[in-house]
């Protein structure tokens, strides 16, 4: 997808990245995978 | 190491017109339910305006302000205890090799 939005968020001092796509073609790895 | 889930509105919590987004999303498995909740909460609240700053935004927001269910047969949804990390509920509720579908309604 073009457009990805890249989020952190922390609770309790564990950081996580969150990647969201508007759509899900070419996003998913295992979808692709069918 | 990478978990990849579609994200909807609770169909039977959230009327169409409140959420009507699906949201595809990667993140690390490690991440637990709290922090897709957060996480949620976040992005609603900047596509709603409300809270102004992404740095605003993350003064406001709480893992609490979102359940998160999924679904385990037709019609019955589970929710999902706010400590799981996203790698055992694939383990224990998934188990299949697509992405992770979970839902959410606000608590």
């Amino acid at each position: 997808p073009e457009e990805v939005i890249v989020t952190d968020i922390t609770i309790n001092s564990l950081t996580v990245t969150f990647r969201e796509a508007l759509v899900a073609r070419g996003f998913f790895r295992s979808w692709e995978m069918e | 190491s990478e978990i990849e889930l579609i994200f909807c509105p609770h169909p039977l919590l959230v009327s169409s017109q409140q959420y009507s987004q699906t949201r595809y999303v990667k993140t690390t498995a490690k991440a637990t339910v709290d922090h897709l909740s957060k996480y949620l909460a976040l992005r609603v609240a900047l596509e709603e305006g409300s809270s102004g700053t992404p740095e605003g935004a993350l003064r406001h927001v709480s893992e609490k302000q979102f359940t998160i269910y999924i679904s385990t047969a037709a019609g019955q949804f589970t929710t999902l205890n706010g400590s799981l990390t996203l790698e055992l509920v694939n383990q224990k509720f998934w188990k299949l090799c697509k992405p992770l579908e979970l839902f959410y309604a606000p608590t």
